[in-house]
């Protein structure tokens, strides 16, 4: 299985919906300091179930809709839409293209959809286990955050182990 | 359980040490348990030695050799149970060129099996991608993707959205 | 005391506000006391916001932009009682080249009053030096330096001890 | 006054006499990862009364001495010498030129001197106070530090501020 599109509108800087199309083999995303490199990670652990604001360097989970700029009214929500190939059908269902689309309105009201049939994070968390897909199995090595895996103490080093394993 | 644990360190272990070298040239690293008696409470030691210098604890490393210990550890880990694909946020930062060329050659060889997704402000790095998509703000406070393709021939410009 | 905490703080608000809008080349940045009542205990709050973007949390700003402002700060506290000498050991690594360039920038005036040394490895930071250091370890273990000068014409490379 | 020459013999990476000269200005210091570019500014904040281990990265004050390879021995004690022009007499002492060199031991005895005779740390301190020189004054900016102080919570901020004022 492998990652196909990358659908973000309305998630942090991308006011207009933007798409990413990807194959196997390795992507190599570049650009300047605050252009919205990271925001992109983010989008993809959020569509993925992230419950942490803190995580997504937020206070609270509507910090991730489009807040506007001079020139540019805010969104009324946040949406991402991560596309899998699922042709080896290593995941559970008889398709052979699986969407997970997640948003969230202003009001902080959160929703989840699984080729477009509305789903609840359980569905999405049942998922992606046993793919090796949940957050937690390190599909997402972050910026400065590697250190800490050298420098940190052997209980706090022993916590970051039991998430892998 | 007591069994899973003790089996899947073992790997982690394994492939730790085999990494490091690997991402070293040399050199020899070990994850340690603390306290052998209680696996299940243990705190988890690390051990680290460049080829050529004296073992000392981790924390005298510079802060180019702990980035590259992390990325053997961190690959260590994902080796037990790959993911799909593996997004990766400028981890080769604090790597100088010959290190982030060490990086990108053990990338090349995980790609095979593992899709790779990698901001970085290394022109090293960006050399092994596939596909490059340049983000940029054009427009103040508002994100724009143009995607570059290397793969067949010369590369093309292109507004993605 | 409280009168010297008081105008020492205005000074550094002052400072920050503007150093902050010379390394960002406009936004805005201010440096808040929580508790105005309580200025010998009060927490001191950062808000930044850099050009054409709204005001939010500095958590959500980039790598590179808490970098920018984090340096912005350090040159405000420096300039209130400036050493004689200040080393820079790497605070340029997450900033791309153009953010670099305004940075080094900013360096070369205020080394007009205070004598730099500067650990980096990015090469548009290499290139205000009036001297530089390389620092090698042929021998394993074992540092070694050799100085190249550039401030009168050609680069010569000698083994400084 | 600014820093003339640093000396370093037997601390960390440097095994053999070393010797840097600067002038005013900006000076670079380069080289590929490990090679002992911070353990010169550790250098810097040691020979200027540095008492914590941990911010120098080791575990107690001794792990400083040059420990040795496959192919040399360790060092049985580190020196390092910082010289200063004092021509402008901002340093309350006649002579044009001060240097304070500090040395510690393998029995974690420690020596400081100024101008070659033996001084107690209290009067390295007391030579740096008010002239800016003291490392809490920011005068070393250290790698991987300077995201805390965006970062971190007001109080903990603040706790920065009072060293620096
Ligand atoms: N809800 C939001 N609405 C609008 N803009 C946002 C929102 N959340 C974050 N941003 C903006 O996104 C920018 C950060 O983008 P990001 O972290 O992706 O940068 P980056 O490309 O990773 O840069 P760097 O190379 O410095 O790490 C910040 O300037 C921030 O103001
Ligand atoms: N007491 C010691 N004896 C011998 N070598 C030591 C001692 N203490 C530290 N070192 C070595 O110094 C090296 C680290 O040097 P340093 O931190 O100066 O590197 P650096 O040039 O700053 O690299 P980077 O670019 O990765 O930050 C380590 O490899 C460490 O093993
Ligand atoms: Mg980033
Ligand atoms: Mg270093």
């Amino acid at each position: 299985m492998y990652l196909k599109k990358l659908e973000i509108n309305g998630f942090k800087s991308f006011a207009d919906k933007t798409e990413l199309l990807f194959e196997p083999g390795i992507t190599s995303v570049v650009g300047p300091n605050g252009c919205g490199k990271t925001n992109v990670a983010d989008s993809v652990r959020w569509v993925m179930g992230e419950q942490s604001a803190k995580g997504l360097r937020a206070s609270e989970m509507t910090d991730v809709i489009f807040n506007g700029t001079d020139s540019r009214k805010a969104s009324s929500m946040a949406e991402v839409t991560l596309t899998l190939s699922n042709e080896d059908k290593s995941l559970p269902l008889e398709y052979d293209e699986i969407s997970i689309t997640r948003r969230v309105y202003r009001s902080g009201e959160s929703e989840y959809l699984i080729n477009k049939a509305i789903a609840r994070l359980k569905d999405v968390k049942e998922l992606f286990m046993g793919t090796g897909l949940g957050i937690s199995a390190y599909s997402v090595m972050a910026q400065g955050q590697m250190d800490q895996i050298v420098t940190s103490k052997p209980v706090e080093r022993r916590a970051i182990f039991e998430e892998a394993a | 359980s007591k069994e899973l644990f003790t089996s899947t360190f073992a790997t982690v272990q394994e492939n730790f040490k085999d990494v490091f070298q690997r991402l070293f040239e040399g050199g020899r690293a070990e994850l340690i348990l603390i306290d052998e008696g209680d696996v299940l409470e243990s705190g988890i030691e690390i051990v680290a030695r460049p080829p050529g210098k004296r073992l000392q604890s981790v924390s005298l490393l510079s802060g180019g050799e702990k980035a590259l210990t992390a990325i053997a550890l961190l690959f260590a880990l994902f080796m037990v149970k790959p993911s799909p694909f593996c997004l990766l946020d400028e981890i080769d930062a604090p790597l100088d060129d010959v290190n982030t060329g060490r990086f990108i050659h053990l990338l090349k060889e995980f790609a095979k099996r593992t899709q790779f997704i990698m901001i970085t402000h290394s022109k090293v790095s960006m050399e092994i991608a596939d596909v490059i998509y340049g983000v940029t703000m054009q427009e103040a406070g508002v994100s724009k993707i143009i995607s570059t393709k290397f793969k067949e021939g010369a590369p093309e410009g292109a507004p993605v959205s």
